[in-house]
């Protein structure tokens, strides 16, 4: 048996060793809870800058 | 038979044989009576092209026989078939045009052994949208006596008899029938064998490859020596060995030191000093089956199916196997998994023989044309079958062994109740956990998505993706998957995780993401395994033809996510544990899988 879960499209960044290993076509051995990503920001979140994250110099 | 000789159609005979005579070794002695026919291929359907012994010896009475139902003269114009049965063997032709002579020049393999069976009965239908199948005429033919008779033809044109009266002559119908070279036979096994294992589909074995098989042909010793093996087999000192150097291995190596012990395919222990016999069986065994089974013409009933074949169609086979061990047959084949607690390659390790059944039947348009031609129903039946069986209460005693059989895979620590507490088999599959057995990550955080299942997972960002890497049907689609009741267009190019559960998981899911459950829905459909060889086979679709439910959970910060419950051979009972409407938070159980239909 299987389970498949489809998210929209740039809804979900996908952990990145889960993604290499698939496209390896290898599959990844996980349990329930372990974490499977994180949601996408929003298109415009993550086109502006965290000014946080900004230095003046 | 009834037979009277014609005149052959372009038919050119061999006056001397052209290979070796050493190659014509079939039971440790030559064949001084085989002579070689060789035919021209007209383009029509009738002769192969490709060498044809016809038998003057009874003795030699065994191997694959190439009968071909040419054609026919009937008293009136319908549609015809015809059909060939011997033994447990029938085989049909496609319908011919609606016509009083028909010609179908169909070709079928039988096989044919020592003390088997020889008398083969041709029945010709008419057939038409009022009247079905309805029998008009039949023959019996020796075969025996066919293949021994000298004759200037190789064809021969038998008269048919009425059904209700053997003295009323309803037509004529001509037949054609050679015993296959053994050489010829021995090379189609190789070719058969050499494109299951495969794996990189490169029409060569490197050396992987050539282990895998020699390991699943059952012998320890050659196991040991498969090095050796494989430098005897390479003779052109490649590094691979070719279609041609596997045949030949198979047919010095068994002469003289029996590879094969085993079959791969169904397990039996084959019969070492029957060489021929051996490469028979297999090459059946790896067309269509144990050879238990009935062919007719491509297409298989429930009747006729093997039972113990067709479990072989999922990884569950092994589950009716554990209690004599998975190495029964041949030796255990492996899959590699990354384990993503221990950051290691694990192998889980899966019966070779049943990896070469799956590729067999998954992978190949023959295997396939099977299942389309009524195993679909019955996989189905034996799910249901299975279903029933671990329900009842008898079941409980399997647990234990099952237990024991995966020991290092199954932790009883966090498992709820102790094993005394289930009733039945199909209770401790659905078992549930402590609370606490599976910790939910950043369990605070609704943004962050967690794995619904324990199992074996495939994540790619979008379909092109998955398509490139793994899933290979051919018609494998979003909507496909989602089925018609659900829009698409919110999936469409979205990204795809996939958790595969294995026997022994825990067979419970839950929700990966906190929301609402906003809809079911039900989609009817086959029950192939979810194995990736059915997965990453062309011809198949698993993900878009399996019985599934479809929900649809609303989330604030993922939008809507499909959770597609797949069911597959074996475990086809899906059952969900919350309904339309229930908001639900990560990690929640959702459901389960159970045996069943």
């Amino acid at each position: 048996s299987t389970v498949i879960c489809v998210f929209e499209k740039g809804a979900i960044q996908i952990d990145e060793d889960l993604l290499v290993n698939s496209a390896r076509s290898l599959e990844t051995l996980v349990s329930v809870g372990m974490k499977l990503g994180v949601a996408a920001r929003k298109q415009s979140e993550i086109d502006l800058p965290n000014l946080k994250n900004c230095v003046l110099e | 038979g009834h037979g009277s000789s014609k005149s052959p159609p372009e038919v050119e005979e061999e006056s001397h044989l052209s290979r070796p005579k050493q190659k014509l070794h079939i039971h440790g002695h030559q064949h001084p009576h085989l002579r070689r026919i060789f035919r021209r291929s007209h383009g029509n359907g009738y002769g192969s092209g490709t060498s044809c012994l016809k038998l003057v010896n009874a003795e030699d009475f065994a191997g694959i026989a190439l009968l071909t139902l040419i054609s026919a003269e009937m008293k009136f114009k319908d549609k015809w078939l015809a059909c060939v049965s011997i033994g447990e063997q029938t085989f049909r032709t496609e319908i011919s045009d609606h016509t009083e002579k028909p010609v179908w020049n169909s070709e079928k393999k039988l096989i044919l052994e020592r003390n088997g069976p020889h008398v083969a009965r041709i029945s010709v239908f008419e057939t038409n949208r009022i009247s079905k199948n309805n029998l008009i005429g039949y023959c019996e033919i020796d075969l025996l006596e066919f293949l021994t008779r000298d004759l200037d033809s190789d064809f021969e044109v038998f008269e048919l008899f009425d059904p209700s009266s053997s003295d009323i002559i309803v037509g004529k119908i001509s037949i054609s029938c050679s015993v296959e070279d053994p050489i010829e036979t021995e090379k189609s096994f190789a070719r058969r064998i050499l494109s299951i294992v495969d794996y990189n589909e490169d029409g060569q074995l490197s050396f992987s490859e050539f282990s895998e098989l020699i390991k699943a042909f059952g012998n320890q010793v050659a196991a040991n020596k498969k090095e050796e093996l494989f430098k005897a087999a390479d003779k052109n000192g490649d590094g691979v060995v070719s279609m041609d150097e596997l045949a030949d291995l198979l047919s010095i190596q068994q002469e003289k030191e029996p590879l094969i012990t085993h079959c791969p395919v169904c397990g039996e222990i084959l019969e070492v000093s029957d060489r021929l016999s051996t490469v028979v069986h297999l090459s059946i065994c790896f067309d269509e089956g144990t050879g238990n089974q009935i062919m007719t013409g491509g297409f298989l009933t429930d009747k006729q199916a093997s039972y113990g074949w067709m479990f072989k169609l999922s990884e569950w086979a092994h589950f009716s196997a554990y209690d004599v061990g998975l190495n029964f047959g041949s030796s255990a084949s492996h899959i590699l998994v990354f384990d993503r607690r221990t950051k290691r390659l694990v192998e889980e390790l899966i019966d070779g023989k049943i990896v070469m059944s799956m590729r067999a039947i998954y992978q190949s348009k023959i295997g396939l044309q099977l299942i389309d031609k009524g195993a679909k129903e019955l996989l189905i039946s034996i799910s249901e079958k299975q279903g029933r069986k671990m329900n009842a209460a008898e079941s409980a005693k399997d647990i234990p062994q099952f237990v024991e059989f995966f020991k290092d895979q199954i932790n009883l620590a966090e498992v709820k109740y102790p094993l005394e507490n289930f009733k039945t088999f199909n209770e401790f599959f659905i078992r549930e956990l402590k609370p606490g057995a599976r910790p939910i990550a950043f369990m605070e955080r609704d943004d962050v998505a967690v794995c619904a299942a324990d199992s074996r997972l495939m994540a790619f960002k979008n379909i092109e993706d998955s398509l490139r890497f793994w899933i290979k049907g051919k018609k494998f689609s979003i909507q496909g998957l989602l089925g018609k009741e659900i829009s698409s267009s919110t999936f469409v190019d979205g990204s795809l995780v996939i958790f595969r559960l294995a026997p022994q998981d825990y067979h419970r899911f839950h929700v990966p993401v906190s929301g609402t459950v906003e809809q079911f829905v039900n989609v009817p459909g086959n029950l192939y395994t979810v194995n990736p060889i059915a997965v990453n086979s062309e011809y198949c679709n698993v993900f878009t033809e399996n019985k599934r439910v479809v929900s649809i959970i609303s989330t604030a910060e993922f939008g809507k996510v499909a959770f597609v419950a797949i069911g597959a051979t074996m475990v086809g009972s899906i059952t969900f544990l919350k309904k339309e409407g229930d908001s639900v938070k990560k990690g929640d159980e959702f459901g389960y899988f159970s045996f069943g239909g």
